[in-house]
């Protein structure tokens, strides 16, 4: 699975994820990727969210929209609403994954449950194009 | 004002002594090219909208990552792909699923995004709806890599499920 997250210079967020779903996959099998709520959320209000993972499990959670309601309506900030869903709801389901996510203020959050996640993140402050795997 | 972009080539139970230095150079180069092309648009007043999608292509037309080029095989040894997009301005979207033939899944997301008629499409009628609109088609050896093929075998000899990332792991 890939995915992006990015603020614009007018204050707009976005989010896209594409997958070829689990290896050997059969009967239609669909992860989370293509449904948003789940593997893909954007609102202005809130943040961007992309997720990687198993699918059955970010489907289940609605991960991507819980995300983005944490900080509209708990009013938790990008870090409480990525830890809360990646590191404690997701956790104790067995889902194993991480997500991307961006909010309005342009605060980037890489958060991660499993060994690793391939992932890279820039910024107008920012003139280094980072990379990363492993935690 | 100022901008911000992340971007994930997935996540799984990978450990570092199954990666070689040789693949971990050229992830690391891989995701560099993407993030330079996605900022480059961004730094010159482009749209998070395009930006995403600039980056989200060029992660599926990278044979490294499960996603367009580089995707995992289904049971029956084809590619099923699904991607979606999503702007936070105007909580548009566009999602695709079951999705075949086409090189880039997430660029039929957009087209979905953009018309006001549909959020969701899959399968057969995607495909078809995908050819209204010129997307460019390929087939299914396009998408083959060796490194997937292998994944593949073991994963059907177990008959179980694999997220791209796992080494050993399986998932049933």
């Amino acid at each position: 699975t890939v995915g992006a997250v990015a603020l614009d210079l007018d204050g707009n967020l976005a989010a896209a994820t594409s997958t070829g779903g689990l290896v050997n996959k059969r009967f239609g099998r669909l992860g989370d990727s293509s449904v948003i709520g789940s593997g893909t959320y954007a609102s202005n209000d809130s943040c961007a969210v992309s997720c990687t993972g198993y699918g059955e499990f970010f489907l289940k959670a609605t991960v991507a929209r819980d995300i983005a309601a944490h900080m509209e309506f708990g009013q938790r900030k990008l870090k409480e609403a990525t830890d809360i869903v990646v590191h404690d709801k997701l956790v104790k389901m067995q889902g194993e994954g991480g997500v991307i996510a961006i909010d309005h203020q342009g605060n980037i959050e890489l958060s991660f449950n499993s060994e690793g996640m391939y992932r890279g993140w820039t910024s107008s402050d920012d003139e280094q194009l980072n990379i990363a795997i492993f935690k | 004002n100022k901008f911000a972009l992340a971007i994930h080539g997935g996540a799984g139970t990978l450990l570092p002594s199954e990666i070689t230095p040789q693949k971990e150079a050229e992830i690391n180069t891989a995701l560099q090219g993407v993030l330079y092309a996605a900022k480059k648009c961004l730094s010159e007043g482009g749209s998070a909208l395009e930006a995403v999608e600039i980056a989200v292509t060029a992660l599926e037309d990278c044979p490294l990552f499960n996603a367009g080029k580089g995707a995992v095989m289904a049971h029956d040894g084809s590619y099923e792909m699904e991607a979606s997009i999503m702007s936070g301005e105007t909580l548009e979207a566009g999602a695709v699923a079951g999705i075949r033939h086409i090189k880039n899944p997430i660029q039929l997301a957009r087209k979905i995004h953009d018309d006001e008629d549909f959020v969701y499409l899959h399968g057969k009628g995607a495909l078809d709806y995908a050819r209204d609109y010129d997307l460019e088609e390929v087939e299914d050896d396009y998408f083959f890599t060796e490194s997937r093929h292998k994944q593949w075998l073991l994963a059907r000899e177990t008959n179980q499920m694999l997220v791209d990332h796992d080494g050993e792991r399986k998932f049933g």
